[in-house]
């Protein structure tokens, strides 16, 4: 398999956890939802939140569309249940002997359990926070995977005053999340909390040796004539046994498209 | 001068921090903030290849490289910016994210930045109650020139304000609030946009957080103004 990240932002379905009267290892075993999609599953919004998905299924009317948003239920009154949602997709993937598999979430709000092929993993709280899940050793051997993940709404989603005001009763701002959701002076009161896979999700294929967050740096002296770029970088051998690297960096400058000056 | 190999060997099941020897690049060419100058961003390519296996891993940046440095004017108590030793006018715009059900699309960002660029702006403000912005609105404001001033999760929602009162001690657990941080600045820390880190809106957050976002994002005495440098720090430079 290429070495590289690909994107899963296709083919994704959602349903209400409490429709579901599935396990995890179930859904990603023998008992994956069909697709096209038939109730409670319908087609979801990843990268997004569950009330994107409701929108996208016309469940909900579009919040932002005049007073709207008045007539979707408030996760205070509906509890945190109706917006826990189980998240569905496949993809194949099939790395060589030598290859190792990140399965990555660059963000989810708030907390979530990942089952890969019947195999479960914890993906603790926090909103800005990614998540990588070595799957190496789980993805299916005949390279088509099933991932479902249930993803939970914020542990603190709060209860909006009849009067409205500054960020609800705050406690939204007992978890590490956006604070914006409770409402503002500027804003109707997300009703959701922005539950939801929010940012992207990818599979990533490595060698043994991954690269981890570079860090580059740049100093300058003699009024920006001379200038000197650092940079860091963590690398994590995967193998069993000991890795002799090469490791390069290169910086290149474009100066017409595809043509690029070292 | 901007192409370096190193050799390196990594024992087995283990992670090792490693720093390529500095790239000298002379008069390169420098990123401006929007109506300064041109944004340029040279790409930055790091491969690893393994000893008979190949290229095992590979990772690309756009890097513009711009000196931001900022200080609090003792007469006005505003905050002066300058890029590459140039005073900056600010003109900002205030941001909490591009869409209230996080539909987030890299178009969506391209046209929101850009239309900021067209109003003649230099800067955006994401504040504490919304987001930790995307890559892909970083992207665009290193494309379009502006630069970002962005603040980590603290309002009048836990800083013991509001009504009902607020929890004054911020979020309930501060470990979580700082591996969120710390994971943040790693996913953002390369752009030529990211001018500023704040603690939160309009206030500091609790001292045990404070006190570990500033010393974590400390500058490192290397790269204070370099007339402060020693010799012997210039030659490790």
């Amino acid at each position: 398999a290429p070495i590289g990240k690909t994107k899963l932002d296709a083919g994704w379905l959602a349903a209400r956890s409490t429709d579901v009267q599935l396990t995890g290892v179930q859904l990603t075993t023998t008992h994956p939802p069909s697709s096209p999609p038939s109730p409670p599953w319908m087609e979801a919004a990843v990268p997004g939140t569950v009330l994107g998905t409701l929108l996208k299924n016309k469940l909900v009317p579009d919040p932002f569309y005049g007073l709207k948003n008045e007539t979707i239920i408030d996760i205070a009154d509906s509890g945190r249940e109706y917006y826990t949602f189980w998240f569905f997709t496949t993809f194949s993937c099939s790395p060589s002997g030598n290859q190792h598999v990140d399965l990555q979430f660059r963000a989810i709000n708030y907390s979530a359990e990942v089952y890969l092929n019947g195999h479960k993993k914890v993906l603790p709280e926090g909103m800005f926070r990614r998540h990588f899940v070595d799957i190496t050793d789980i993805l299916s051997p005949d390279g088509k995977n099933l991932l479902a993940v249930i993803v939970h709404p914020p542990d603190h989603p709060g209860r909006i005053p009849p009067e409205g005001g500054q960020g609800g009763d705050h406690e939204i701002g007992k978890d590490v999340a956006a604070q914006y959701v409770e409402g503002w002076d500027w804003m109707a009161p997300i009703r959701d909390r922005n539950t939801g896979i929010w940012d992207e999700v990818s599979v990533s294929i490595t060698g043994p040796v991954k690269i981890i967050d570079p860090h580059l740096v740049s100093s300058f002296f003699d009024n920006f004539k001379r200038v000197y770029l650092h940079s860091t970088a963590e690398l994590e051998n995967k193998s069993s046994w000991l890795a002799n690297c090469s490791l390069t960096i290169q910086v290149t400058a474009e100066l017409e498209e595809n043509i690029c000056l070292i | 001068e901007h192409l370096q190999s190193q050799e390196l060997k990594i024992p087995p099941k283990s992670r090792v921090q490693y720093t390529f020897p500095p790239l000298f690049f002379y008069k390169p060419e420098l990123w401006w903030p929007n109506g300064m100058g041109k944004q340029f961003l040279y790409n930055v390519e790091i491969t690893v290849d393994v000893k008979g296996i190949g290229l095992s891993d590979s990772w690309g940046h756009k890097f513009g490289f711009r000196k931001i440095e900022s200080t609090i004017d003792t007469a006005t108590g505003g905050r002066l910016f300058k890029v590459n030793g140039q005073p900056v006018f600010i003109r900002g715009g205030n941001w909490i994210l591009s869409d209230g059900l996080l539909r987030l699309s890299e178009k969506r960002y391209k046209t929101d930045i850009r239309f900021h660029a067209d109003m003649n702006f230099n800067m955006i403000r994401c504040w504490g109650g919304g987001l930790a912005e995307r890559p892909e609105f970083y992207h665009y404001c290193d494309v379009y020139g502006l630069l970002v001033w962005q603040e980590f999760w603290i309002t009048g929602d836990c800083d013991g304000r509001g009504a009902p009162i607020s929890n004054p001690n911020g979020p309930l657990d501060h470990d979580l609030f700082l591996l969120c941080a710390r994971d943040t600045v790693k996913l953002l820390r390369n752009h030529a946009s990211l001018a500023l880190w704040v603690g939160g809106n309009e206030q500091t957050p609790p001292d045990d957080i404070n006190t570990a976002l500033k010393d974590d994002l400390r500058l490192h005495s290397l790269f204070q103004c370099c007339n402060e440098l020693s010799t012997s720090e210039k030659d490790i430079l």
